[in-house]
């Protein structure tokens, strides 16, 4: 069964990947 | 019928802080079971089941954020439910029952808000839309 998502805030996007969006 | 789930590809390495999250690594597929608003996806991957952030991976098909809402300028009222210190520059530091106004709802969970003059990021699991119970 899903259980709730996690309460802590997710990590933000690794420095690659904001690289990648940009 | 059979639910046919989204394929996602993960961009970066992701090892998990709890156990109900799941480790990534670049290039696995995952299937997204779940997209909660607070930017944790619950997906599958082989045998694997759990959380993992939205910020990692990218649509195998389509094109990326195809899904993103469009920023509102005029914001939206919300209350901060828990506390938070920015630790990137480009966050914002808010303290338990702050009112302030969410521009920009990301799928990442990270959302831009602004407060007075002030712009940045904000996680959204530490939000309520103004006027809700908990």
């Amino acid at each position: 069964s899903i259980k709730n998502p996690p309460q802590n805030p997710p990590p933000r996007p690794p420095v690659e990947v904001r690289r990648k969006r940009v | 019928g059979p639910i046919i789930l989204d394929t996602y590809r993960a961009m970066a390495d992701f090892t998990k802080t709890s156990k109900h999250e799941i480790n990534l690594r670049v290039g696995d597929l995952v299937e997204i079971v779940e997209k909660s608003q607070n930017g944790w996806w619950f997906c599958q991957c082989d045998s694997h089941r759990g959380w993992v952030p939205a910020s990692y991976l990218e649509p195998l098909d389509g094109p990326e954020e195809a899904e993103e809402a469009e920023p509102n300028y005029a914001g939206e009222h919300h209350v901060t439910v828990k506390a938070y210190k920015a630790e990137q520059g480009d966050e914002i530091s808010l303290e338990l029952g702050e009112t302030i106004e969410v521009i920009h709802k990301l799928l990442d969970g990270w959302w831009v808000i602004r407060k007075g003059e002030e712009t940045g990021y904000f996680p959204s699991t530490f939000l309520q839309k103004a006027g809700k119970k908990e």
